[in-house]
């Protein structure tokens, strides 16, 4: 997951 | 009709007149115009139905696995109507075959119009190409599955959509046809990753942190 932090912020973030 | 109304805005090329060569000129475009429509295709899948009832970690799967296929449903949608062999990677970006090989892209130009061909043979309608691009990610085989009822669930809420719009239009084939179409976007999609990892390795442009990041997951 540390590897694939953009996709996992962009996928947390609401909208 | 969720799909129809969430299909987000084509995206405009911003041509790079960083250099005054034309093939990395392109390839510059291409790969800017490639990370922005990934930031664009997270968002959008976020809004498929289904999608955020999976957890965070079946999300990123289907994403690291499918985000390709996604992507190119949208480019061989565009290049449908394209006059002559162009690819239409955005409305002011259209490469035609000549500039696909000098840019080194020549594998993936000829893999992109097999797919178009086939798409405009088919007639896709625009209910069938968003359908098929959330099913492409649905679809994506990641290998490693949290909920596997979600996500069955998930596929399962696509198909029956597909079905339903296909028997509207009385077109009982149609969706085992478009279904049909999954093994070819599964292996344009492979030679389009194939592409970018080997633009990355030999070091051609430097590529967009998040476009990396996906294509990494692929490598």
């Amino acid at each position: 997951k540390e590897k694939h932090k953009i996709l996992h912020q962009l996928l947390q973030n609401s909208t | 009709s969720q799909l129809l109304l969430t299909e987000p805005a084509p995206l405009a090329a911003n041509q790079d007149d960083s250099t005054n060569d034309g093939s990395l000129r392109t390839l510059l475009t291409l790969c800017d115009l490639l990370n922005r429509e990934l930031l664009v295709l997270i968002g959008w899948a976020k809004q498929i139905p289904g999608f955020s009832g999976l957890s965070l970690v079946d999300q990123m799967s289907l994403l690291q696995s499918g985000w390709m296929e996604a992507l190119l449903v949208g480019v061989a949608w565009r290049s449908q109507g394209a006059a002559g062999e162009e690819l239409v990677f955005a409305g002011n970006l259209r490469l035609d075959e000549a500039q696909c090989r000098a840019a080194g892209l020549a594998d993936l130009y000829e893999a992109l119009r097999h797919l178009t061909a086939k798409y405009k043979a088919m007639n896709l309608s625009p209910e069938e190409a968003v359908t098929l691009k959330a099913v492409a990610l649905a679809n994506s085989d990641a290998d490693q599955v949290d909920c596997p009822d979600s996500l069955q669930r998930f596929q399962d809420g696509l198909h029956e959509a597909l079905q339903e719009y296909e028997a509207s239009r009385r077109e009982q084939h149609r969706t085992g046809r478009l279904l049909m179409s999954l093994p070819l976007l599964r292996q344009t999609a492979d030679r389009a990753v194939q592409a970018f990892l080997r633009l990355h390795r030999r070091r051609c442009v430097p590529l967009h942190k998040l476009l990396l990041e996906m294509l990494d997951a692929k490598a």
